[in-house]
């Protein structure tokens, strides 16, 4: 279970706190208020590539006029952070888990190991009736994946 | 590795058979459209009560969304994930489809975290705890906790 | 002005018949009702291919079990009909104009002369950020269309 | 060919910052990204009212819906369709601007005909007659006129 996400300069958040102290918790809010981000921001955590965050660079994740950008996820015990800053050429990527420094396959090892696959349990908006659209072959390769 | 298959896909199919019937008012259920699992296809049937069977791409965008969320929640029910994200999947549904998707998370949130971005009034209403995002001043995001009850 | 539409054996419709009275009508109803259905029975009367009517082939346009389909639109004095029949081998789609029957280079004739591009004056569902997510390219083309 | 082109271009660009004033609460344009316009690619620039300037692709699926509108309304003004048929294109929308889309619809309707596919109030209450969609005993749609007044 998440526990807290902690945001820095990540999208259109400044500095945000969100507590989850329930199982069942909604988002609501205003159009273009930051919502999606959010959900955004627990992808980016977690690893993932830029295309799904809609943005065409990783560097679009930093706020507007920032230099770094870095979020927090508290998850059945584990703290995993990530922060990302902007060079001359690109950036750097940085991940944690508990405060030590580690590497990217260090975190996909501990979000396998917490039975996290984001192929159906994360939800992007606008991609509600993918499962039901994809081929059928893709959708034998989601059992096979969790077989 | 083909029986773990096979006893993965005939639980799924059974709790994709009962969801269906709660969620989306009608008889569900998934086969494979050939005998070798590993180069089949996943299809899905389904029958709305009172109504003739459907082909899968005739559908309408509210089935088709209850049918994509009963597999989510089939597959759930065979291996939980720490925590579900959904980012507005009731986009498509009516008032009385909205309300029966947020008493099934309900239940199904006794087992598993559900974090759903919504602006949907029935599913603001069956959760535990609504958090509120808006824009401050110069245009950052504040999260503010919003009390229902 | 679309004035009534007229379906048979449509999708899902066996018999209906929709007159618009007024300039600002919303269909509204449950999930799966035939809402978007409606919308098809339009584009199909004007000519449009199979795959934008959520179909694989024309003939899964006809009401399960029939053997033809019907639609019948009223505007700007016109009445255009549209009715296809299933045969072994396939289909055939005959089209009528005021009860005259027409090929289809002129139903596109009147359809272009009446001012009905479907590019962007029918919007379906789900399409609704098309214009926004497609190309700067294909934006540019619309306006060159318009011209 | 090229000032047709260009008049057309300028005058949907003049209505566009109209109606994105009015419709999305900011500052909108469209532009060609180069001299030649049979070469160009038209973009959109956005800026909402109290935010810095926005790049289209991480804008939200309410603020894509309502540029998208506004694009499509500032084509109708500078040659209307004899009608105009969407299809649930309020789905991402919030509530207020539920209500905002309805109310532009309704001015637009003094010059062309809108047929609306929506399940949400502000839109049905805005409208002047609301046809209501069902299905029948053994599975077929049913149409009935639905009096909101
Ligand atoms: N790097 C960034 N810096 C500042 N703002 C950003 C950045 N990236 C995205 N944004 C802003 O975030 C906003 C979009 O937020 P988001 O997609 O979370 O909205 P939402 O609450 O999901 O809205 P909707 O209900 O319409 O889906 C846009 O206004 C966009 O400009
Ligand atoms: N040829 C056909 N014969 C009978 N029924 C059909 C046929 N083609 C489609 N249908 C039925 O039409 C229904 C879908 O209708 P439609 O897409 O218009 O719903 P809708 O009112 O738009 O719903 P939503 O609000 O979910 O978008 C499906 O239940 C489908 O089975
Ligand atoms: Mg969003
Ligand atoms: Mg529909």
């Amino acid at each position: 279970m998440i526990k807290r996400i902690k945001l820095r300069n990540f999208k259109s958040f400044k500095r945000a706190e969100i507590e989850f102290r329930d199982n069942f918790t909604v988002i609501t809010g205003p159009n273009g208020s930051g919502k999606s981000n959010l959900i955004d921001s627990i992808l980016f955590c977690l690893g993932t590539s830029s295309k799904v965050l809609r943005a065409e660079r990783l560097t679009d994740l930093i706020r507007d006029g920032r230099g770094e950008a870095e979020v927090t996820i508290e998850i059945d015990g584990y703290e995993i952070k990530r922060r990302i800053r902007k060079t001359e050429r690109g950036y750097y990527s940085y991940y944690y888990i508990n405060d030590k420094s580690v590497s990217y396959s260090d975190v996909e090892r501990l979000v396998e190991s917490l039975g996290l696959n984001t192929d159906y349990n994360i939800v992007m908006q606008g991609d509600v009736t993918r499962i039901a659209e994809m081929t059928p072959i893709q959708r034998r390769k989601i059992i096979e994946d969790v077989a | 590795k083909r029986s773990a298959f096979l006893s993965a896909f005939n639980s799924i199919n059974e709790n994709f058979k009962e969801i269906v019937r709660e969620l989306a008012d009608g008889e569900g259920e998934i086969y494979l459209d050939r005998d070798d699992p590993f180069s089949s296809g996943l299809q899905i049937r389904f029958k709305p009560f009172g109504k003739p069977i459907q082909r899968l791409e005739s559908m309408s965008g509210g089935e088709k969304s209850l049918l994509t969320l009963a597999f989510i929640f089939a597959i759930q029910r065979f291996k939980p994930a720490p925590f579900y994200a959904f980012d507005e999947v009731d986009m498509f549904l009516d008032g009385v489809n909205v309300g029966r998707l947020a008493k099934m998370i309900r239940k199904l949130s006794s087992d598993a975290q559900f974090i759903v971005v919504s602006l949907r009034k029935p599913m603001l209403e069956e959760s535990d705890h609504v958090v509120g995002v808006t824009r401050g001043g110069d245009g950052e995001s504040i999260v503010t906790a919003i009390q229902l009850r």
